[in-house]
């Protein structure tokens, strides 16, 4: 159960961490498009 | 009767302690040259054995450590006679320490010597390395037993450079019937795949270990060690085997070895004495081309402890409490090994190719012995109990490693936390839909994204108070049970 509940809540900071890391990257080119 | 026995060359060689010897205060048989290095447990010194003149290294233990495991130390030591083992010369009780007395190794360990050259090895000199370690393992498993803390910090050079197996801590021995352990030992980023998923291990996990070691010799480090362990150790089981960052850099037969050292699945995996049949090790220059690396390393040893000792005198009266860590040469309570004798960082590479320091990777690569059954019991039992369920809801035990270390980084992980956001504050979004990241800012998003880490790291510690709460009880109950049974 332990494990179970870790294994989850790794999952989702993994998930949010590359939806951020995305997000960063997108705003990046964005500027660089821009300029 | 033990004898000091000497060899029918012209170099008397101490081969065991004799009676006489260790009846003796160890200041009389010995003569305490100079401190060595200083680990978790205890601190390491050369001596000379007053008789023979030889050499040797006496570890000092502290009574009140965990004994069990440094009578296991000694007791895999002591049954070993191999070349390329660290022999076992005798113990003494002294004061309040332990002094264990033990072969010197002037070449230090192989992680020592990247570190103070800071310079990863080459080729030829690795594969020198891995065939006198391999011949270590090969040996070791033919006695049954397991290493389990395979790594560059655990392979020790002589004088002459020849490598031996070091630092028997956490070593196993597989008796008939317990062809399998499932204890979760070694350090992680080194740990085979099986051993982190408990589910039962033999001696090929040393050699998966040896694997990620010959990497660390070649990049200076091991895969994954710029990824929290804790990631780090759902990725090891959950991804194909690691490789060389630049193969392209390497020979076919160094980049096949790691590759069937690196194999997932243990059944499959070559053994030590297969191993040493492969190219890349068959045929090796001899330990003699590790001699310039050991000078080297010496060299920039004293070359930094002069530094360092110039720097410190100054203001020495003013500093003393933090001299220890300034000095350099021996690291105080972070250092996990106790014969690597480590110093303050360990180091990553560089762009050009060179080494640079990573403070914070000290305190992630120590090893990590949890969920240790009872050898006695197991022994007496003559079985493994692989499958039992567990008395407790299952908790990934590796956690009280983690927090093992996260207790030592002390005031300064507490400083970071005061300085990240609060948990309630930024909690993490449970439905997958990240839209609303689009909102915000470039700089809010790499605020979330730095505070991550310590988030992460709190809601994991809450869990796990949550169930060590629900743990407790049964833990208590089974502890009062035992002790009616003891009166019984």
């Amino acid at each position: 159960l332990f494990m179970k509940e870790l294994e989850r809540i790794v999952k989702l900071y993994e998930a949010y961490r590359q939806a951020l890391i995305t997000e960063v990257e997108t705003r990046k080119q964005r500027q660089q498009w821009y300029a | 009767m033990e004898t000091v026995q000497l060899r029918n060359h012209p170099r008397r060689q101490l081969k065991k302690l004799s009676e006489e010897n260790l009846n003796r205060q160890p200041e009389e048989v010995f003569d305490v040259l100079e401190k060595l290095g200083e680990g978790s447990y205890g601190s390491v010194f050369k001596a000379s054995h007053k008789e023979t003149s030889q050499i040797v290294a006496i570890k000092q233990i502290p009574v009140e450590s965990d004994l069990q495991e440094i009578i296991k130390e000694i007791s895999i030591m002591q049954q070993c006679d191999s070349l390329h083992v660290v022999k076992y010369y005798g113990s003494y009780f002294k004061n309040s320490d332990l002094w264990i007395v033990m072969e010197y190794c002037g070449g230090g360990s192989v992680s020592d010597i990247i570190r103070l050259r800071k310079q990863t090895l080459k080729e030829e000199e690795i594969a020198t390395i891995l065939q006198s370690t391999l011949k270590g393992l090969e040996y070791l498993h033919f006695m049954r037993k397991i290493h389990r803390d395979i790594k560059a910090g655990n392979i020790l050079l002589s004088s002459e450079g020849v490598a031996k197996l070091a630092d028997f801590g956490v070593a196993g021995q597989l008796t008939d019937t317990m062809a399998k352990r499932n204890t979760v030992i070694g350090t992680p980023f080194w740990m085979a795949p099986e051993v982190i998923q408990e589910i039962g291990y033999n001696c090929v996990a040393d050699l998966w270990s040896l694997g990620i070691t010959a990497i660390e010799m070649a990049e200076g480090k091991p895969p994954y060690a710029d990824i929290h362990p804790m990631r780090a150790i759902f990725m090891i089981p959950s991804n194909p085997p690691p490789t060389l960052r630049k193969p392209e850099l390497w020979s076919k037969h160094f980049i096949d070895f790691i590759n069937q050292c690196l194999v997932k699945n243990p059944e499959q995996r070559a053994s030590a004495t297969e191993l040493l049949q492969h190219p890349f090790v068959k045929t090796t220059k001899g330990a003699s081309i590790l001699k310039h690396l050991i000078n080297e390393a010496m060299e920039a040893k004293i070359k930094r402890s002069e530094l360092q000792q110039r720097e410190v005198e100054p203001e020495e009266e003013e500093n003393a409490d933090e001299d220890d860590v300034d000095a350099g040469t021996m690291l105080q309570p972070r250092s996990t090994d106790m014969n690597t004798m480590q110093e303050f960082s360990t180091m990553s590479e560089g762009a050009d190719g060179t080494m640079v320091e990573n403070e914070h990777l000290e305190a992630q690569l120590g090893t990590m012995l949890i969920n240790e059954e009872d050898e006695d019991e197991d022994a007496e039992s003559g079985t493994m109990k692989q499958s039992d369920p567990p008395a407790q809801p299952a908790r990934p035990s590796f956690l009280e490693y983690f927090e093992k270390n996260e207790n030592q980084l002390g005031a300064s992980d507490n400083k970071t936390s005061e300085n990240s956001p609060s948990s309630s504050e930024f909690k993490i979004p449970l439905s997958g839909d990240y839209s609303f990241l689009k909102d915000w800012s470039v700089g809010e998003l790499q605020m979330r994204l730095t505070s991550l880490e310590p988030l992460m790291e709190s809601e994991i510690e809450e869990i796990h108070l949550k169930y060590q709460a629900k743990r407790q009880p049964i833990l208590d109950a089974i502890e009062s049970k035992k002790r009616r049974q003891q009166n019984v």
